[in-house]
């Protein structure tokens, strides 16, 4: 039994307001950091395609169900974000592990042939995110000081 | 005004300065090694020499990062991605600069001086925003100073030691630099004022991370900033897209706290209800269906159940608001509760009313907090009572008494618009299983079966009735007592004729009988 | 009649807490991780 209650001038004018920076409405990448490679920009896909995310993907047992050359990717080109985390999180699930001095991932080949306490020498697999590619190393020194 | 000469100059040299070392590879993890260096640069232009001439830095700093986005909102032909990285590049800086100075101002230990820099600074940035805001009207854009808090707020609250130490004072500072630039204040800033308050960093250190929940009051204290900006548009029901668009972004926001902080919004939900419009149905009904997350409650359709046998009911719900000290005036107050004590002086009745309304312009006739306060003041002297004669509330132990005289005089004496608001006052009050949800439960449909009219047992139906109709979610004290009225054959309710006043309401009460039975 | 509130994009059934991955008042759908700023090593800053 209410019924309407006018608005005041100041209701008015905070109505224009509103009205006004509803143009313009905040961005999610206003409360981002900057993304490098991937600037967060919705753009509409057919409704066929998935519009949201397969479900529990943001934990690390669906990281790891990925292929090792998607992590990589996501580890380079989502930095700083709870992706990159989650991937290298798999990645070493996956017997890789990360050179801080090279940036990059390496990955025993073999048994090495010396295992001292400071390093192990022997060959690798790494990935070259330059080349984008997994590379053989042979006869290379990993010291643990550089092991992340 | 009255800016020293030169220091605009020297600051435009020091801001472009610190941006690029800012963004040098060799700047450092966090920046931190291109700071010293440029520390020393202000030390050489005298920029720390004073308080005033820091403030006035800050001021000149954040002055020229929101020209510069004004002047990038400008261009045209750019995408929203570059738009964002241009501004971005500057403001991000200026960010770093503002917590590397926070962080290191004063030595470790000293956390005065750090709080001290920082509430200078967000003072600063709102009040440049406010003068922004007052001066270009609707061409004020929100993005810088949205930024700028976002990003500063996420860097004083990274991982480190000696934020730790400081962050129940940096959640204030934000708190109250949120609260100087509440909706009101700045609604043109609203949006972006909504998105920082409900940030998932914000939330979680607000009412997760922060011990003993020392963050809930201020918490609240900005929930209520916002209904009171969205209540006079929500009275009126008829929303325009941008207030509708606020308006969902609050019910995300409360769905939020109702799914992870539910306590919070039970102990809270009197000063929320106090300024939510009362038309304002769902989000009501939102606030009052929180219940603690170790509580299971019984189905309300379980056939026969005992309301007054669950463990729960006798248990007080926290209410974290002086309602007691929202009776006013306190020659009110005093008489009141004389009258409970003693029923008397006999005139208190007969002036109830009077005391409660404030005009006679139809739908702002009452006293809508000094209802609510009543009401629930009156109901709580009333378990008390009857918990001290070892009783427990029942449609036979509320009768008969000064407490409930008050509330059939109210129910007796006020006009449509009053009983409407004073049967809300009632029905705010149905939430979870308590000794509140318990009493007034009993109290409403006491009310329905002594009333001595029909259009008050009418009125007591559509208040619940307008609840139980929207969406989801519903309260499950409405639920019980609904059930309750149609149920139980001593309120005779299917003989009333306003249950058969249209096809279409027969039936709803036809479906809700039959989810009973 | 209000809205539908399990229409918002906010799963209301999640065991998990919503507000860790709360997008925006105005987003219908939860942060993906490549959205949430983290606090990962500095040296996986690489670019």
């Amino acid at each position: 039994p209410l019924g309407p209650q006018p608005l005041h001038k100041e209701h008015r004018f905070q109505l224009a307001m509103m009205e006004a920076s509803f143009l313009h409405l905040p961005h999610p990448a206003d409360s981002e950091r900057i993304r490098t490679y991937f600037p967060h920009n919705p753009c509409p896909t057919p409704a066929y395609y998935p519009q949201v995310p397969p479900p529990h993907s943001d934990t690390v047992e669906f990281f790891q169900r990925l292929g090792t050359e998607t992590l990589f990717f996501i580890f380079y080109y989502m930095e700083g974000t709870k992706a990159q985390y989650l991937a290298a999180k798999a990645l070493k699930q996956k017997s890789w592990r990360f050179h801080t001095k090279y940036m990059m991932w390496f990955q025993r080949h073999e048994e090495p042939k010396t295992i001292t306490e400071d390093y192990e020498q022997g060959t690798y697999i790494y990935f070259d995110y330059e080349k984008w590619g997994q590379r053989k190393k042979e006869g290379f020194t990993f010291e643990y000081k550089f092991l992340e | 005004f009255d800016d020293p000469p030169g220091l605009h100059e020297k600051t435009e040299f020091l801001l472009r300065e610190w941006v690029s070392m800012y963004h040098m590879p060799d700047a450092g993890r966090d920046s931190t090694k291109a700071f010293s260096a440029f520390v020393g640069q202000m030390h050489q232009q005298g920029i720390l020499r004073t308080d005033d001439l820091i403030t006035r830095f800050f001021r000149l700093c954040t002055e020229m990062c929101v020209d510069l986005c004004y002047q990038a909102l400008a261009e045209q032909n750019q995408t929203q991605s570059q738009l964002r990285n241009q501004c971005f590049h500057t403001l991000d800086a200026f960010v770093r600069l503002i917590a590397l100075l926070v962080k290191h101002s004063g030595d470790t230990a000293n956390t005065v001086t750090k709080i001290n820099l920082l509430n200078k600074v967000l003072g600063i940035v709102a009040g440049v925003l406010l003068q922004d805001h007052e001066v270009r009207h609707r061409e004020f854009q929100q993005l810088s100073y949205h930024r700028i808090f976002i990003m500063l707020f996420i860097e004083l609250n990274a991982p480190e030691h000696i934020l730790e130490n400081i962050n129940f004072q940096v959640l204030t500072a934000f708190c109250n630099t949120f609260h100087i630039l509440r909706p009101a204040k700045a609604p043109g800033f609203a949006y972006a004022w909504l998105e920082l308050v409900s940030h998932r960093v914000f939330i979680g250190r607000m009412l997760a991370i922060i011990p003993q929940q020392r963050g809930w009051s201020m918490y609240a204290q900005l929930l209520i900033d916002l209904f009171k900006f969205l209540t006079p548009f929500l009275r009126n029901t008829e929303l325009t897209k941008a207030t509708h668009m606020l308006y969902k972004g609050c019910l995300r926001v409360l769905l939020v706290l109702l799914h992870d902080f539910p306590e919070f919004l039970c102990e809270y939900h009197y000063m929320f209800c106090n300024v939510i419009p009362p038309n304002c149905i769902q989000m009501r009904n939102l606030i009052l269906s929180a219940f603690p997350l170790n509580m299971r409650l019984p189905d309300p359709f379980t056939p026969n159940l005992k309301v007054d046998m669950l463990p729960e009911i006798a248990q007080p719900p926290r209410i974290m608001t002086d309602f007691v000290a929202m009776i006013q005036p306190a020659s009110f107050k005093k008489e009141l509760d004389s009258y409970l004590k003693t029923r008397s002086p006999v005139t208190f009745l007969s002036e109830l009313r009077s005391k409660l309304q404030v005009s006679s312009e139809p739908g702002m006739r009452y006293n809508i907090p000094v209802m609510n306060a009543l009401v629930l003041h009156v109901g709580n002297q009333a378990i008390e009572y009857i918990h001290s004669k070892g009783l427990t509330p029942s449609m036979s132990t509320i009768a008969h008494s000064s407490h409930m005289d008050i509330f059939q005089n109210l129910a007796v004496d006020l006009d449509t618009e009053g009983r409407y608001l004073f049967l809300n006052a009632i029905s705010n009050q149905l939430r979870y299983p308590n000794s509140h949800t318990h009493y007034f439960s009993c109290t409403l449909l006491y009310l329905f079966a002594e009333a001595n009219a029909e259009a008050i047992q009418e009125q007591i139906t559509r208040v619940l009735l307008e609840r139980l109709i929207v969406n989801r979610p519903h309260p499950w004290g409405l639920l019980i007592t609904f059930i309750e009225l149609i149920k139980n054959p001593q309120f005779k309710f299917w003989g009333h004729e306003f249950v058969h006043c249209a096809p279409e309401i027969e039936k709803l009460f036809e479906s809700v009988a039959r989810s009973c039975m | 009649p209000g809205i539908d509130l399990t229409t918002l994009g906010l799963n209301l059934n999640s065991p998990g807490n919503l507000y860790s991955t709360f997008q925006s008042p105005w987003a219908d759908a939860p942060c993906r991780p490549q959205d949430i700023d983290y606090h990962v090593p500095s040296e996986y800053l690489t670019s």
